[in-house]
């Protein structure tokens, strides 16, 4: 409707503060859920090959391209795609596993008719944003993972003021008072067109100049990595 | 590594432009001037569309004796040379240092790219509507049959290629620093372009790609919009969107837009 649309571009990242993607929050923590109910096995299991995915950034093209074709209606080939080591290979296979799809013997993918349909749009939903990071990113939001950070991320908008100001005294941010921390996180929205600066007892987050959809693919992988970490509830 | 190569000569030379990074190397026969090229459209706002190569031209698909000729302008593109600085490489050895991490490493980039001397090949444009014109596709074309089963498809044709006029070396290093008494493992990867003057490679790397002149390391589409007839059009402005003539879809499942709206998804299939 003309209403939404005027909704929808008030709510694409312009320059300002942090606190203006808050009000999204809600609706990428709803888009995670299946990611939530998983059991407590399937989820670690899942996170624990994302973390290993993360690491390498032809790994996360590969899987976006696979998660696409399946979701278009095709049967994509692993050893189809360019460049993939048979370790990848089998790295790809066991995330496509978790994500309820099956790997033929013949690579080709098809999907597990017992899985449901929203785990696999769901992890599409994450891998794709991850897809779309800038080169390092990806690598710098596994740091993130591995320092237990992606909660606190998850929660700064939300204590961000107009100002675009959170105080460092608020317990969940907690991690941010860390310096070797606060430089990864700076290094990780800066790349997303986020300037994150400290400043005492606070620190300052700014949406940059022209951030196309940084700072929105920032946070929905952000909150895609918290729902798998168990974190969203 | 061919991939990462091309797209950060891009980054460089044409941002936010039409080119297309080729993003493997066996793609670079298929990829002629007037290739078919098939555009899968994206699924959300954020996504950047992957391009598919069929092995056939335009001229495989039109109705009989009706083959295009167009003519190819040949001109100098750029001598590209690029050094793309690890940005972050510092900052986070200072953090892990710190944090004495027992991670199994983390990949990052740096690059250092030189493709050498660049030609442009395109095809005269205005030459190539004019003798399209009357020209119509054959859809009964069995090549047309997978691209038109998947109504996200979007027939191209490739106008404009960029390929290399040396041989050039991709070589990716991968580094493993041990630190913090055998604590933290940090893996560095780094992928490197240099034009390859005697053939030698002297440089120590895992992987090492050498790819030849006049290799195709990107290229530019025009989208055809193509009617039930078999007549067609070419998109030339950015607001005219191609595909074929028929119903709708979407594959959006369960997920929510919710506030964001068309934020999340302004790009509908057609």
């Amino acid at each position: 409707s003309v209403d939404g649309k005027s909704e929808a571009v008030k709510l694409t990242p312009v320059e300002g503060p942090l606190s203006a993607l808050k009000h999204g929050m809600l609706v990428l923590e709803r888009n995670f859920r299946p990611f939530v109910e998983l059991s407590g096995h399937h989820r670690a299991a899942l996170c624990e090959i994302l973390w290993e995915v993360l690491l390498d950034d032809e790994l996360v093209v590969a899987l976006d391209t696979v998660l696409s074709d399946v979701l278009a209606g095709g049967r994509p080939r692993l050893w189809a795609l360019p460049g993939l080591s048979p370790g990848q290979q089998q790295q790809l296979a066991a995330f496509l596993g978790l994500a309820g799809l099956h790997v033929q013997e013949d690579s080709r993918v098809r999907r597990d008719a017992r899985a449901p349909r929203e785990l696999l749009s769901t992890a599409h939903f994450l891998v794709s944003a991850l897809a779309e990071m800038p080169d390092d990113t990806v690598a710098l939001m596994g740091v993130c993972c591995q320092l237990h950070l992606i909660p606190t991320l998850c929660h700064l908008p939300q204590v961000t003021s107009a100002d675009g100001v959170s105080e460092l005294g608020d317990p969940s941010l907690a991690p941010l008072s860390d310096a070797g921390s606060f430089e990864v996180v700076q290094k990780l929205f800066a790349l997303s067109h986020i300037s994150l600066e400290r400043r005492e007892a606070h620190v300052e987050a700014v949406i940059m100049k022209r951030p196309q959809y940084l700072p929105l693919v920032l946070y929905i992988t952000l909150h895609g990595l918290c729902a798998l970490e168990g974190k969203a509830e | 590594m061919f991939a990462k190569a091309t797209r950060n000569f891009l980054r460089d030379t044409d941002p936010g432009g039409d080119l297309i990074p080729v993003s493997s190397l066996n793609d670079s026969d298929t990829l002629q001037l007037l290739s078919l090229v098939v555009k899968k459209k994206k699924f959300w706002c954020w996504q950047r569309p992957k391009y598919q190569f069929l092995s056939v031209t335009i001229n495989d698909i039109l109705t009989k004796d009706q083959f295009l000729n167009p003519v190819v302008v040949e001109s100098d593109f750029v001598k590209y040379e690029g050094k793309f600085e690890d940005v972050v490489k510092g900052t986070v050895e200072t953090a892990l240092g710190r944090l004495t991490l027992n991670a199994g490493g983390l990949g990052l980039v740096e690059s250092q790219s030189s493709f050498g001397t660049l030609r442009k090949q395109e095809v005269d444009l205005q030459q190539l509507i004019r003798e399209a014109a009357e020209r119509t596709i054959n859809l009964q074309s069995p090549v047309l049959h997978q691209v038109l089963e998947h109504k996200n498809e979007v027939l191209c044709v490739v106008t404009q290629k960029i390929v290399t006029t040396q041989k050039c070396v991709i070589s990716e290093h991968v580094q493993i620093e041990e630190k913090c008494g055998g604590a933290l493992g940090l893996k560095t990867k780094r992928v490197e372009v240099s034009v390859s003057e005697d053939g030698n490679v002297t440089r120590d790397s895992n992987v090492v790609l050498e790819i030849p002149t006049d290799t195709p390391i990107a290229f530019r589409v025009l989208e055809l919009y193509v009617k039930e007839d078999g007549q067609f059009e070419f998109c030339l402005l950015h607001e005219k969107q191609g595909g074929f003539e028929r119903g709708s879809t979407d594959g959006r499942d369960h997920l929510d837009a919710g506030i964001f709206g068309e934020f999340i998804f302004p790009f509908v299939p057609d």
